[in-house]
C-alpha cells in the first residue's frame, strides 16, 4: 500500500 | 470522510482556537504546559512530512499546514511573547521517557522506512503528549474554565476518532491497529478529566480536583 492509502487521516 | 471524523477534526481545530483565545485574552499562558505544546509540535512535524510526498486532498493539506503553523506559533507565544507568565516549576514532567519510549516502539514495530518510523513515532507520541499538561493540572489542582474547554475539545477529538475507526471498519474494512491502540490509550488518559469536566465545569462550577 502507498503512503497515501495508508495514512489518509490527520 | 464521515461525520465522526469531520467533527473530530473540527474539534481539534477548535481546541487550538480556544487555546489561542485563552492566551491572547488573558495575555497569559499560565496553566498551559509548554512541554505538552512542544510534544504536539514534534508530533505534527514528524507526522506531516508526507506533505512533500503525497497529496490527499485540499482539506487534508490545509489542516496539516494549519496544525504545524499554529503549534509552532503557540511555542513562540509561550517562549517569547508571554514568557513571564509561564512557570517552569509547575511543568516538571519528564518528557524524555515519552520521547524515548515512542521512538523505541516505532523502531520495533515499523518496517525501517524513515517516513514510516516517524509516522509511528508521532502516533505514539501524540497518545501521551497530554501527560505533562495533565500532570501540571494535578499539581495545581485547578484550572481556568477556558483551559478546561481547550482540554475537552482536544480529548473529544480523539474519542470521536475511535467511533470513526469503528465506522470505517464496518463500511470500508479499513484497519489501522497502531492508530486504534494509540487512540484508545490517548482517550483513556482523559477519562478522569472528562469526569470532572462533566460534573463540575458543565454545571457552572470551577474546575478543581477533589
Amino acid at each position: 500500500t502507498s503512503a497515501k492509502e495508508k495514512h489518509d487521516e490527520l | 470522510m464521515n461525520i465522526f471524523r469531520l467533527v473530530a477534526d473540527l474539534m481539534h481545530l477548535a481546541s487550538i482556537f480556544i487555546l489561542l483565545l485563552k492566551i491572547q485574552k488573558t495575555r497569559s499562558c499560565s496553566g498551559i504546559s509548554f512541554k505538552s505544546q512542544l510534544l504536539y509540535s514534534i508530533v505534527f512535524v514528524t507526522r506531516y512530512l508526507d506533505l512533500f510526498t503525497a497529496f490527499i486532498s485540499l482539506y487534508n493539506t490545509s489542516m496539516k499546514i494549519f496544525f504545524i503553523a499554529t503549534s509552532i506559533y503557540i511555542l513562540y507565544l509561550m517562549k517569547f511573547k508571554f514568557r513571564a507568565t509561564y512557570d517552569p516549576n509547575l511543568d516538571t514532567f519528564r518528557v524524555e521517557f515519552l520521547l524515548g519510549g515512542s521512538l523505541l516502539l516505532a523502531l520495533i514495530f515499523s518496517d525501517f522506512v524513515l517516513m514510516e518510523i516517524l509516522w509511528q513515532f508521532s502516533i505514539y507520541l501524540e497518545s501521551v503528549a497530554i501527560l505533562p499538561q495533565l500532570f501540571m493540572l494535578s499539581r495545581t489542582g485547578e484550572a481556568e474554565t477556558i483551559t478546561t474547554h481547550y482540554l475537552f475539545a482536544l480529548g473529544g477529538y480523539r474519542a470521536l476518532y475511535l467511533i470513526n475507526w469503528l465506522w470505517r471498519f464496518v463500511t470500508e474494512s479499513h484497519v489501522d491497529k497502531i492508530s486504534w491502540i494509540a487512540g484508545a490509550v490517548q482517550t483513556a488518559l482523559y477519562s478522569d478529566f472528562f469526569y470532572i469536566y462533566y460534573t463540575k465545569v458543565l454545571h457552572g462550577k470551577k474546575f478543581e480536583l477533589p
